[in-house]
């Protein structure tokens, strides 16, 4: 494998996005792009990600490889990125390291890290991306960060709910409640800040608070959240990159037992 | 009284 971006801080918002979320990951790379999937130990949030070529500056893989990383180690020599460098990983046939070149041609500076592979045998759940929905929200992911923000400070339970009124997001605490009502809207001056549902019927689902303070971490991939939604079903919370793939999240239901 | 569910109970594991 050898990638190229040529913005160290593409790679750097990915890792960021779901280090807390899960441990360890395996990327599968292929002459497709790079592809993972991980789930966190209590196995209630499923993290997805897509990197394909067109995020890339070069991108070649010559035969398919797995690199198993620890997160935590990767975010550490991730620190390093800034938006004047570019990154190349390389992994050699024989894969046992992962190697990291950053590169600023404009101060004559590069710097070089290397990463030792884990083998990770973790399950794989056979979640299907085409996946139908009852309900389709797209909104900014700036706005969907606030209220989550503001909403799980008062309870460890947050409820979505949907109607043809608008999406619905609220919290009932032990010593106060909140709702947030957003309804679609088209702001011509700003794109991002647009809100449009599609749904072929109503929803009404709980989460932990806990996972969707772990989501909205990853708000810093694009300006825009898609939220899909069926009945008791798990939710899919995706973050698409302007360039192609990006990072999605599934996030089982809580139900009234 | 909620309960979490589980991904599991939803999608197969390979």
């Amino acid at each position: 494998l050898e990638a190229k971006f040529d913005d160290s801080t593409i790679f750097k918002k990915i890792i960021d996005s779901f280090k807390d979320s899960v441990t360890q990951i395996n990327f599968v790379c292929s002459e497709s792009g790079i592809e993972a999937q991980a789930i966190d130990d209590s196995r209630v949030l499923l993290v997805t990600v897509s990197i394909p070529p067109s995020c890339f500056e070069s991108y070649r893989c010559d035969r398919p490889t797995t690199i198993g990383v620890y997160l935590a180690s990767l975010a550490k020599l991730l620190k390093s990125a800034n938006t004047n460098s570019s990154l190349t990983l390389y992994v050699a046939d024989k894969p046992d390291e992962l190697l990291l070149l950053f590169e600023e041609p404009k101060n004559q500076k590069s710097m070089e890290y290397k990463l030792k592979l884990v083998d990770i045998t973790a399950d794989m759940l056979e979640v299907d991306s085409d996946m139908k929905s009852d309900v389709t929200v797209e909104m900014s992911s700036v706005e969907f960060t606030k209220t989550v923000r503001d909403l799980t400070q008062l309870s460890d339970s947050f409820t979505v709910s949907v109607t043809k009124d608008g999406i619905v997001f609220s919290v009932q605490g032990d010593t106060a409640q909140g709702k947030v009502l957003l309804q679609p809207r088209e702001d011509l001056a700003d794109e991002s800040n647009n809100l449009s549902i599609s749904m072929s019927k109503t929803i009404d689902l709980s989460f932990a608070s806990k996972y969707l303070l772990d989501i909205i971490k990853a708000a810093s991939i694009s300006n825009k959240i898609f939220l899909k939604f069926s009945d008791d079903t798990p939710a899919l919370f995706e973050f698409k990159m302007e360039k192609g793939g990006g990072v999605g999240f599934y996030l089982a239901p809580k139900y009234d037992d | 009284k909620s309960k979490q569910r589980k991904l599991t109970d939803f999608f197969p594991v390979d």
